[in-house]
């Protein structure tokens, strides 16, 4: 049985609103040390990974492996019922056909529940373990939604080529040309705004900026984001919760 | 000209 409340409902919304948009049918994966959950786009080049950890939750328990295939967007219908600071349980049984999440606002004693309808995916399981970079990059996450914004005007791809001392996002597109560079620096006063640059070898590489624009969605859950880059091979984007995370893994492009 | 393959040419399929 699956029992894991969330202190504010907010959590578990933002959780799913930061990916909802790119994949729909999602095998949420229940054991004890939480709640995990791997999705690919339907264009098959990005890859969602999530994992919500068992710290994340006020309350949680499950004692045998629970899996909840779940349709995001009759997911986040359910999800609007709710306020942001109800507390918000997710309840299952061992073989459950759907899963009950219950809203509870703890100051007006009001108690709502739902029942969510589960699905049957048939899925792959990608193996994403003990991939190595070439470059680490973090920085603050309002800052790479911004550039990923601003450029995606210009083009439908987007250059990041790092070195030592810069990050330099590059979009060439018909009415012109953008580039923002990006200097590592620590800050000591805040911390989150600093920008750290780990440099194994230069990379240079290039993606679907409609993907980066789904990636961005996830910055509202976590001040930094980190950028994990090699060449020929998929970038890591990844954003901290307080316990887990949310990974996109994108294929970048290549010329033919 | 570009392209994007499958991120499953990535990954062992487990």
């Amino acid at each position: 049985m699956l029992e894991g409340k969330f202190e504010e409902a907010s959590l578990f919304k933002r959780i799913i609103d930061s990916f909802k948009d790119c994949v729909q049918l999602v095998n949420f994966n229940c054991n004890e040390h939480g709640i995990a959950a791997q999705a690919v786009d339907d264009s098959r080049v990005l890859l969602v990974s999530l994992s919500i950890g068992t710290e994340s939750f006020q309350e949680f328990r499950c004692d045998r492996g629970v899996t909840l295939g779940v349709d995001l967007s009759s997911l986040s219908k359910i999800l609007r019922c709710g306020n942001n600071n109800d507390n918000l349980t997710l309840i299952a049984d061992d073989t459950p056909d759907s899963v009950l999440l219950l809203f509870e606002d703890t100051k007006k004693d009001r108690i709502s529940e739902y029942s969510l309808k589960l699905m049957d995916i048939d899925a792959d399981f990608l193996d994403i373990e003990g991939m190595e970079y070439d470059t680490v990059i973090t920085m603050p996450s309002a800052e790479f939604a911004k550039v990923v914004r601003d450029l995606n005007q210009l083009s439908d791809s987007l250059n990041i080529l790092v070195t030592k001392d810069t990050v330099k996002f590059v979009a060439e597109g018909d009415i012109g040309s953008g580039s923002v560079i990006v200097k590592p620096h620590t800050d000591m006063d805040k911390p989150q705004e600093s920008v750290k640059v780990e440099l194994d070898k230069p990379v240079d590489l290039t993606f679907g900026s409609k993907y980066l624009l789904d990636i961005i969605k996830g910055a509202g859950l976590s001040d930094q984001i980190t950028i994990k880059l090699s060449a020929e091979t998929p970038a890591l984007f990844e954003f901290s919760l307080q316990s887990g995370y949310l990974q996109f893994f994108l294929a970048p492009k290549f010329n033919e | 000209m570009s392209y994007q393959p499958a991120i499953s040419k990535f990954f062992k399929s487990n």
